[in-house]
């Protein structure tokens, strides 16, 4: 995996062509709310739990 | 014929009936431990027609002389159900005899991902009609498989081949030492690589968390298999270190809504390897058993 490999899947995930312009960016770093968190630590633990089959 | 890398186990017939025949194989303690399962290979010995019944079919029916051979896995569940999965089919003509061999390579790997204690391995072997219709030939009638016990003498009974590699020889070596260099003569292993996000451009105030990961790249060389081993499988590449399992990777990102900015969870796949395998370009990969 690499760097252009990470950004382009996340690219792929929000449906983006390009990453948001640096402006758009530093208009404002949300600090995420706790259900969105919680989303994110089930998701790490199941990562860590079922790995999927690669190529 | 027991090798190292050539297995045979013997089958009985639970069920014979005109067009389908239930092979039952006692499979534990086959397999080696730490061994891949190159190929399983079922070998069923088509018995020859009888001349005045081949005289016949061809009177009945002279342009079809073919029969459908289809193997099934079978499952008898716990609580009596079955589940089968088709794993190979062929067509077979009522002019040969001899052995004929079925890859059931599939049948195996479900039955090794079964739970333990683990039932016997079950194939349903079907002989059907080439098709259906009104053109449809009776063949399938005349195709049998030989089904002679070890009373009666062990040659034409149905016979499971299993072809495998020793893992502590061809296998990976699971992660990489951290202080070894990784040379040309180094076995495939998973070495840890950071992604680190903080320190990219396009990442900043966009990727929320996390601030980088172990990703793993898989490196290294795989041993190859004997040639003569090779050569019974000549549709199969060489084996190469590869990712054989991967894991997905969430992030929290910052979105634009409304013109404001909000958090979201994505998850990207296969951005973590988890395990590094030694494996030949061109192998199925095995089906995984649903629950």
């Amino acid at each position: 995996v690499t760097e252009e490999q990470v950004l382009g899947s996340l690219l792929q995930q929000l449906q983006l062509s390009e990453p948001p312009a640096p402006g758009q960016r530093d208009a404002g770093r949300p600090v995420p709310p706790a259900h969105v968190r919680a989303q994110y630590v089930a998701l790490l633990q199941r990562g860590h739990g079922v790995p999927s089959r690669g190529k | 014929r027991f090798s190292q890398n050539f297995r045979e186990v013997a089958g009985r017939f639970l069920v014979s009936e005109a067009s389908t025949h239930l092979l039952v194989f006692g499979m534990e303690r086959r397999l080696p431990p730490n061994s891949e399962l190159v190929q399983a290979q079922l070998r069923l010995l088509q018995e020859p027609v009888p001349p005045a019944a081949l005289r016949q079919h061809q009177r009945l029916a002279p342009r079809s002389d073919l029969a459908r051979v289809s193997i099934e896995w079978l499952q008898v569940r716990a609580d009596g159900s079955n589940r089968t999965a088709l794993v190979d089919s062929r067509l077979v003509s009522v002019h040969e005899s001899g052995w004929k061999a079925f890859d059931v390579t599939e049948a195996v790997s479900f039955w090794q991902q079964l739970s333990r204690p683990r039932e016997p391995l079950l194939l349903r072997v079907s002989v059907q009609r080439e098709h259906l219709g009104p053109l449809a030939s009776s063949a399938h009638r005349l195709v049998r498989f030989a089904a002679r016990g070890p009373a009666e003498g062990a040659q034409g009974e149905p016979q499971l081949e299993l072809h495998t590699l020793d893992l502590g020889h061809f296998g990976a070596q699971g992660n990489c030492d951290p202080e070894a260099p990784v040379t040309e003569g180094t076995r495939c292993c998973r070495r840890e690589t950071y992604i680190d996000l903080q320190g990219l451009t396009w990442a900043q105030n966009w990727v929320l968390e996390p601030p980088g990961f172990l990703a793993y790249e898989c490196v290294g060389t795989c041993p190859q298999p004997p040639a003569a081993l090779a050569a019974r499988w000549p549709f199969l590449g060489p084996r190469q270190c590869v990712a054989s399992e991967t894991a997905p990777l969430p992030m929290i990102v910052s979105v634009q809504e409304g013109g404001r900015a909000s958090a979201r969870v994505v998850s990207l796949p296969d951005m973590r390897v988890q395990t590094c395998s030694c494996a030949s370009d061109g192998a199925p990969v095995p089906r995984r058993l649903e629950p």
